[in-house]
């Protein structure tokens, strides 16, 4: 079945490239086969910010890698949409301005799905339709719904 | 919307029952100081869906039952249930295998429940194999080991990880 | 020179239990052998946040976390002054709260030693003698000095 | 305070010859952008320092040289030099010893090149021996393999490493 790995292949990498290119505002991404040809090889991610030369994987920033990260995830979930998703604190190495692009990404995905993120990210908790507040005493957590405005 | 509500009892660091209604579709956003419980939530729900204690930052399955804190009394259970919204049949199917007694719910709930000796899966409150929380997931296309779970810290994993099983991402697709 | 080694082990626990609870407001902490007497075994570290019940290191938070690394990087310290600290981003996991408490230590060292701290966190950048930005344009860095008040 | 200046020329994303001032005792702020070119300083300074391309995020050295971005040239080569004080003398030794000159400086400086093909240390703008580094850091009491630096997303290293490892850390103190 080479041939539906590839046109898996294809699709994943094409919608991993757009979600790539709506959160770094260009730039371009691809997947692709380790040796050309052998679909038993490794998938490679080949990840260009805009304005940048493409270069290996690990020399992309902090940032950047989180960034691809979450395009290659959710173009698993284009492929394959689940009605819950749960984000723990994904935006740790954003900077503000990227954190709301990720926030406005999720918004995308908002009207089909259910969206759980936990954020240290103010503006994050201002996107969300609801807002549950945890805190904790004496070792015992409690729940709170909080109304952000 | 599908998920209805997580409720945590005994469970890490919620002793007292806690109901989180998630029933909303859209953004729900949980905040918290470091070390509130926020990660101690989705660590709740990945446990119903039948994570293992590894996955879950404990060592065995004893270690999620509430510890009593400084100076209180540990809780004798850990037990966490999902409620998940039935009106539009689509769990009905496995209600009837597994109940057989023609009712028709407008919510089903999975459960899990640790004490320091056993481990039990519960089905409308019912104890059940492990089997029947795997159909009831898998009707509701969700699974702890796909991407839609992301736990803290891993968001990178898929960067990180060896482009062979990167690659065994897209033959369980195709 | 095993009374060397229990020396140098008891004074390190007493610097990361002092700073542990500088930065988590009380609570306890200490280090200690896997096996007791036996200075070639492992060496454990017991971290028990405030109204908490000590519990596997791997069950404390995200953040939790952070604060144990950086009161045991910064007893090693104490053991070992350097001139210069580089810290890239060690604040990523914490809160607003946490944050400052780790700026705060910082300051402590800051009149022996040349601090350097790369920081999303605007606050901590406050607390600096000096702020450098750097920015990106078409592939190229640049930095300039930055004043803030 | 110890450390001076930071020169980056060619390294990375510092095409154009930057220096970084850090004279100042007390603490010093580095902010920006994600992608911006952080954490590449920190890597230009333990590079001088000797650490390998791949604690460098790289494959080899030669992907240390500035790659021209999207439409621009590539350097020929990355160079990175720091400048040290010296009014206190503690590098005297070491200069006396390498130039053999007589000169005293008030500051010396340790860099190191990288081009397509070759690899080189330098002190007081000549190449030397990888030897002359380690001893002026040693002087220093620096040294990249040490805790007085901690990388991007390493924080928590000491906390995720192995006993034993942690163990020969108070070894090393002792
Ligand atoms: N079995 C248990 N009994 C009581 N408390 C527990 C138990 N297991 C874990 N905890 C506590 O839960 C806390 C961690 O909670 P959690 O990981 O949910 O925090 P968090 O809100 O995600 O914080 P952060 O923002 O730092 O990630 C720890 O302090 C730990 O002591
Ligand atoms: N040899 C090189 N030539 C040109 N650019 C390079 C080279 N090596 C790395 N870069 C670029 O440097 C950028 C990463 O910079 P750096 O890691 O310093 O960012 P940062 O400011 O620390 O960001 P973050 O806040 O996300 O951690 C990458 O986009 C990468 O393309
Ligand atoms: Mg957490
Ligand atoms: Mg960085």
């Amino acid at each position: 079945k080479k041939e539906k790995f590839y046109s898996t292949m294809e699709e994943l990498s094409e919608y991993f490239e757009e979600i790539f290119q709506k959160l770094f505002d260009g730039g371009s991404a691809h997947l692709e086969l380790s040796r050309e040809g052998d679909i038993e090889s490794g998938l490679l991610i080949k990840a260009n910010p805009p304005g940048k030369e493409l270069i290996v994987l690990d020399s992309l920033s902090g940032g950047e890698k989180t960034l691809t990260a979450i395009a290659f995830i959710f173009a698993l979930q284009e492929m394959n949409p689940a009605p819950v998703y749960v984000m723990d604190e994904i935006d740790a190495a954003l900077d503000q301005r990227r954190s709301t692009k990720v926030a406005d990404l999720l918004d995308e995905y908002s009207s089909d799905a259910q969206l759980i993120l936990i954020s240290h990210n103010e503006e994050t908790a201002k996107h969300a339709e609801q807002v549950f507040g945890v805190t904790m005493d004496n070792g015992q957590s409690e729940v709170l719904s909080i109304k952000l405005n | 919307s599908i998920l209805n509500n997580l409720i945590l009892r005994g469970f890490k660091s919620f002793n007292k029952k806690t109901t989180i209604p998630f029933q909303k579709q859209g953004m729900t956003a949980i905040i918290g100081e470091n070390g509130s419980g926020k990660s101690n939530i989705v660590d709740g729900l990945t446990f119903v869906m039948g994570q293992r204690s590894s996955k879950l930052r404990a060592n065995k399955l004893s270690q999620l039952i509430y510890n009593g804190g400084e100076d209180g009394t540990p809780a004798d259970r850990a037990r966490v249930t999902v409620t998940l919204d039935n009106t539009d049949d689509r769990f009905s199917g496995i209600v009837s295998e597994v109940l057989e007694n023609g009712e028709n719910p407008d919510e089903i709930t999975i459960g899990r429940k640790v004490t320091q000796n056993s481990s039990a899966y519960k089905f409308m409150g019912k104890n059940c194999k492990r089997s029947v929380i795997d159909d009831v997931l898998d009707e509701a296309n969700m699974d702890p080991s796909r991407h839609h779970i992301v736990n803290q810290g891993k968001v990178t994993e898929i960067i990180n990880m060896s482009s062979t099983n990167r690659r065994e991402i897209i033959d369980r697709l195709a």
